[in-house]
C-alpha cells in the first residue's frame, strides 16, 4: 500500500486543483522557502484526521481554505488522497485496488468526508488507518522544526509510540 | 498486552543495536521501560557515545539529538514497516557526512515503506526516486512539477556537484 | 523614558522599510506598539508579502519566520551597532537563494559589529573573513583549528562549488 | 570593541586549554555535529553572565566541568574573554588597550571572576556589559533552534529587545 497521488483544492496556499504524483519508493519535495512544502504535508495530515488548527498552524479551522488574493471565490477546501490497494489490505475494500479519500471543508464550518466518493464521517477514516499504526501524530509523520520532539517529551508519552507499534 | 511490549521492546532494541553504530561509531543505544509493568511504564532512552559521558540527553547538540531520533525511527519501521513515512526538514541540522547516512539508512526501508521527504539539502536530493517541486511563480499560488536531477542542478549553483 | 522608545521605534521602523524588500520583493514590515502608552505596551509585528495575506504570524513558513527575525535583527543593528553579534544555525532552514541572501545582509552590519556565526551551509562559509573549524578527533574532545577555504573544499564534497 | 580571543579550559568538552582567535569581521565556526560548536557559544554566554543551567543545556551547573574520560582530573571550568579596547569604550579601563575577564568554576560550587586579573563579583562583569546593551539573553545572541523566538514570544516580552536598543 502506498500513496499514489495526492490532489488539493482551495486548501492553504493551493487555489487551484493540483495533483501530486508520489513514488512508491523515497519522494523528495523541493522548493524556495515559503513556496507551499509543508502546507503538502498539512494536507496529507488533515485527510488522515488532524482536528487541531495549532498542529495545522492555523488559528481556525478556516483558515484552511485559501485566503489569498485571487478573481474566484474559493468556498470550500478539498483533499483527495489516492491510495494504491493492490494487494489489497483492508479486508472491507478488498476488490478496490486504488481507494479514494476525500475531506472537504466549507467556509460554514461544515465538513464532508467520502471513502470511494460514498459520504462516511470522519471515524471511518480514523479507523481505517489506525488498524495500520497510522494517525496524524503517528511517529512516522515528523513536521518541521519537531525531529527532537521524541527526545524532549515525557517518558510516558514515549511510550505511545511503542504502544502503536506493537 | 504486556507480552506484545515487552517482545515488540526486545525486536526495537535488536534493530537500535544495529542502527545506532552505523551514526555513532561504536556508539550503544537501548529503549527500557521506567517501570516493570509495561502497560504503566514510561520509555526511556539510554546512549552511550565512546569518549562522551551523556547524563542526560538534553547535552547532546542539536544534530546528535536529529540522529538519535533517525536511529529510533528507523529501528520501528524496520520492526514493522508503517505503510509510510513523511519527514519534514529532519536533516536541517545534520553535517554533510551525517546528512548522507541518514538518506542511506532510508534505503533501509524504503523497500517497504513508502517515503515522503521536504529538503533543502543537494546531499539527499540527489538519492531520492522522484523529485517534486514547489513552486509560487504567481505570488501566493502553490503549483507543482515533477523534476530531472539535471534541470535541478542548472538552477542552482550549489547543486553543481549532484551530477554522479 | 517614552520618547526614547518612540524615536528608536521610528528608527527601526525605517531601516526595516529598506531591509524586509530585500528578502521578501515587494513585501512591507512594521513594527507596532499595542498601547498608545509606550510604557505598557507590548511590541508587534505587521508584514505583508504580494499575494499573500498573512493574518498571523503563524501561517508564516518555517523560512519565512527566520527571515523576518533576520531582517528585524539587521534593521536592530543599523539604528544601535552592538558590539557583537552570534548567531548558532539560524540559517538552517533558509534555501539556497535566501542563505545567500542573508550573509549579504550580514555584510551591512559588520563593519560596526562583530559576527561570529555558526552553520553548515557552504553558501556561507565561502563570505565569511575567517573559518575556525571545530573537531573531536581524539573522541570526546573538542579542538579548534584555524582553516582556509580550499583545505575544506577538499575534505567535503558538496562544498566543491566554493572555488569561487 | 571586538573580541579577540577567547580561551577555554575544562569547559563542557574542552579538557585542554584551547585559544579561539576571532576576526573583527565575520568569523564562521564550522565541523561536524557534535564537535563542540554550540558548546563555544555557551562559553561565551557564561562568561558574559548566564547563570541558568536549562539556558546552558545543563541539569546543574556542576555539568559544566568536562566530564569525558581522560587521565587528568578536571577540577575546574575556567573560560577567558580577551577583548580588544582601542579605542577605549569604558571610562574606567581607558588605559587598558586590552581587557581580560575571567569565569571560573570549581566541583565544590564556588566560582570566582576576574577583570584584567583583578578578583571582581559576577554583577561587575553583567554591569560592564549592560551598559553595552549586552546580556547572554540579547537580540543579538540567538542560540541554536531559537531563531524564530522573537515571533513566537508574547508582545510584551518582544518589547524588552527595543528597551535594550533605546
Ligand atoms: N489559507 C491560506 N491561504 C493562502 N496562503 C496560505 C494559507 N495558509 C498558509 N498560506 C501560505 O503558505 C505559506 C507557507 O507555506 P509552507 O509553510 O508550506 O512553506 P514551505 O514551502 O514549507 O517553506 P519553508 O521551506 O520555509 O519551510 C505562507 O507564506 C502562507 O502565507
Ligand atoms: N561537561 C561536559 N563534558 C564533556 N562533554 C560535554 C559536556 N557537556 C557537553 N558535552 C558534549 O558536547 C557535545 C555537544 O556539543 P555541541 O552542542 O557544541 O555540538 P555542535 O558542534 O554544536 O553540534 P551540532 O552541529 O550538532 O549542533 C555533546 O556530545 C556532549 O556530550
Ligand atoms: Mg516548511
Ligand atoms: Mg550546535
Amino acid at each position: 500500500m502506498f500513496i499514489k497521488r495526492l490532489e488539493i483544492y482551495g486548501f492553504k496556499s493551493f487555489p487551484y486543483k493540483v495533483n501530486i504524483p508520489f513514488s512508491p519508493g523515497i519522494t523528495a519535495i523541493v522548493g524556495p522557502n515559503g513556496s507551499g512544502k509543508s502546507n503538502i504535508l498539512d494536507a496529507i495530515r488533515w485527510i488522515l484526521g488532524e482536528q487541531s488548527p495549532k498542529r495545522l498552524r492555523v488559528k481556525e479551522l478556516s483558515d484552511l481554505i485559501f485566503a489569498g488574493n485571487i478573481q474566484k471565490k474559493i468556498d470550500f477546501a478539498e483533499v483527495k488522497l489516492i491510495i494504491n490497494h493492490d494487494p489489497p489490505v483492508w479486508e472491507k475494500f478488498k476488490d478496490f485496488p486504488e481507494i479514494i479519500i476525500t475531506r472537504r471543508f466549507y467556509r460554514n464550518g461544515e465538513g464532508e468526508f467520502f471513502i470511494n466518493q460514498k459520504p462516511c464521517r470522519l471515524k471511518d477514516i480514523q479507523f481505517l488507518f489506525l488498524d495500520l499504526g497510522v494517525n496524524p501524530q503517528s511517529y512516522g509523520i515528523i513536521e518541521q522544526g519537531e525531529v527532537s520532539k521524541f527526545l524532549e517529551i515525557s517518558p510516558k508519552e514515549r511510550k505511545i509510540f511503542l504502544e502503536d507499534l506493537a | 498486552s504486556k507480552e506484545k511490549i515487552l517482545d515488540t521492546l526486545e525486536k526495537v532494541n535488536t534493530k537500535l543495536k544495529e542502527i545506532f553504530p552505523t551514526i555513532f561509531p561504536g556508539g550503544e543505544a537501548k529503549l527500557i521501560l521506567t517501570d516493570n509493568n509495561p502497560l504503566v511504564a514510561g520509555l526511556d532512552l539510554n546512549i552511550k557515545i565512546p569518549g562522551k559521558n551523556i547524563r542526560h540527553l538534553n547535552m547532546l547538540s542539536g544534530g546528535e539529538k536529529a540522529l538519535c531520533v533517525i536511529a529510533i525511527l528507523i529501528s520501528f519501521y524496520l520492526v514493522k514497516p508503517g505503510p509510510f513515512c513523511i519527514l519534514d526538514e529532519v536533516d536541517a541540522s545534520l553535517d554533510e557526512k551525517n546528512s548522507i547516512q541518514f538518506i542511506k539508512l532510508l534505503q533501509l526501508i524504503k523497500k517497504n515503506s513508502q517515503i515522503i521527504i521536504i529538503t533543502h539539502n543537494p546531499n539527499i536530493m540527489k538519492e531520492v526516486d522522484t523529485l517534486l517541486g514547489v513552486t509560487m511563480e504567481e505570488k501566493g499560488i502553490s503549483k507543482i512539477f515533477t523534476i530531472k536531477l539535471d534541470q535541478l542542478v542548472k538552477e542552482h549553483q550549489s547543486y553543481q556537484n549532484l551530477i554522479k
